[in-house]
């Protein structure tokens, strides 16, 4: 399967 | 058996600055899909506390899984434990395994 690879980045979020 | 558990660490994060001072990315449905830990800022409560490091991926907060939560959700769940004023710090479950 390659839906792994199609998964975007993720935001960043600062806490 | 054959199945590894992936050491995790559960480390106590006293609110001892305004901030807590990490950066997260990563959530369900991304790359990343438990938050990782992408910075630390000087100064705030989790560099104070020593234990937390660049690249650890969060699996608990306050006893609370993220897994399945996406990045949004776990962010706001961070931010709400480190919020709350019944208590004066936040237990992070981390491991150094994706």
């Amino acid at each position: 399967r390659e839906k792994r690879l199609t998964l975007p980045p993720s935001e960043i979020t600062l806490l | 058996p054959g199945v590894l558990e992936p050491t995790s660490t559960l480390v106590r994060v006293a609110r001892t600055a305004s901030t807590l001072g990490i950066a997260i990315e990563g959530g369900a449905n991304t790359r990343q899909p438990l938050p990782r830990i992408v910075t630390i800022q000087k100064g705030g409560s989790a560099y104070n506390c020593g234990q937390l490091r660049v690249g650890q991926v969060i699996l608990e907060v306050n006893g609370i899984s993220l897994r399945g939560r996406e990045h949004q959700e776990a962010a706001r769940l961070i931010a709400e434990a480190f919020k709350t004023k019944e208590r004066d710090h936040i237990e992070f479950l981390v491991t150094e395994f994706n």
